[in-house]
């Protein structure tokens, strides 16, 4: 049985994959079964949704600016088109003979190769999606990079201007992406990280108040006020980091998937 | 999105000759 890393995604194949999965032993234990019936009319349904897909799927490749997707998308259409051709390649095969062997296992390949084709279709949307929020992610940290040579007020208040809308977008898109995974560890870890990220941003904020101040006085610590306001953004970089690191994990790890 | 309403249109279509497919078995088994 497939994992499905989503609960979007795991909600639109998992009720299919089951059913291929029955249609697959069904057929293995009763070879020499009944005549199929005529399957003309689903196929016919079949094939103008994979229609729709392929041109939905075109769409999304020509609209996107994400060169990884605009690379993969073309070969999961690929793959539902050439399901559905074999499925009706089975339907015809069968209305002249119910009793068709080969004909049973182009159905169950071309069923397969629809849930298969439309699970990459699906996955690769998804890696899109999860890329946009990454480049967010990454905008963060090249602002957290510039918190060193922050000197003067205003300098900071313009980097407060540009942090803020930046880690509030980064923070609404995780919180949506947290409840969609279907690993709980997974999830659990981006809650925890966007936490320590909204505890930490006030701090280092502070910190850098603090330095600015001291410079500006030309007081003393101004090096325990530098390593203090380095040591909270790196600690901030480190949780995006964590954040980015999570969010291109697809797959069930065995080690903590219990 | 568009492509995830495609998508839920092909497993739609995809349950039902399926499940036309499997009843003629199961009656067998």
């Amino acid at each position: 049985m497939p994992v499905f890393h989503t609960k979007t995604i795991e909600s639109i194949l998992d009720p299919v994959a089951q059913q291929v999965s029955r249609l697959v032993i069904l057929h293995e234990e009763a070879e020499d079964g009944n005549a199929m019936p005529d399957l003309s009319r689903p196929v016919q349904v079949v094939s103008a949704a994979v229609a729709n897909l392929i041109k939905v799927g075109r769409e999304t490749i020509n609209s996107s600016d994400d060169n990884i997707l605009k690379q993969e998308m073309p070969a999961a259409l690929q793959r539902v088109e050439t399901a559905s051709q074999l499925l009706e390649q089975a339907s015809g095969m069968l209305s002249s003979d119910p009793y068709s062997g080969p004909a049973r296992k182009k159905l169950i390949e071309g069923s397969r190769g629809i849930l298969q084709g439309t699970s990459s279709l699906l996955l690769c949307f998804d890696e899109s999606e999860v890329r946009k929020i990454i480049q967010e992610c990454k905008r963060v940290l090249d602002y957290l990079a510039v918190a060193e040579v922050i000197n003067t007020m205003e300098d900071l208040v313009q980097f407060l201007k540009d942090l803020s809308p930046c880690l509030s977008k980064v923070s609404r898109e995780l919180s949506v992406r947290e409840k969609e995974l279907t690993h709980q560890v997974h999830s659990e870890i981006l809650v925890r990280c966007v936490e320590q990220v909204k505890i930490l941003a006030p701090i280092l904020i502070c910190s850098m108040k603090v330095y600015i101040h001291i410079v500006e006085q030309q007081g003393k610590g101004v090096e325990e006020a530098a390593e203090n306001r380095n040591y909270l953004s790196s600690r901030m970089s480190d949780e995006m980091q964590e954040i980015i690191r999570v969010l291109q994990l697809t797959t069930y790890d065995e080690d903590t998937s219990e | 999105e568009m492509i995830l309403e495609a998508a839920k249109g092909i497993m739609a279509a995809s349950s039902a000759l399926v499940r036309a497919a499997n009843a003629a078995q199961r009656e067998l088994i």
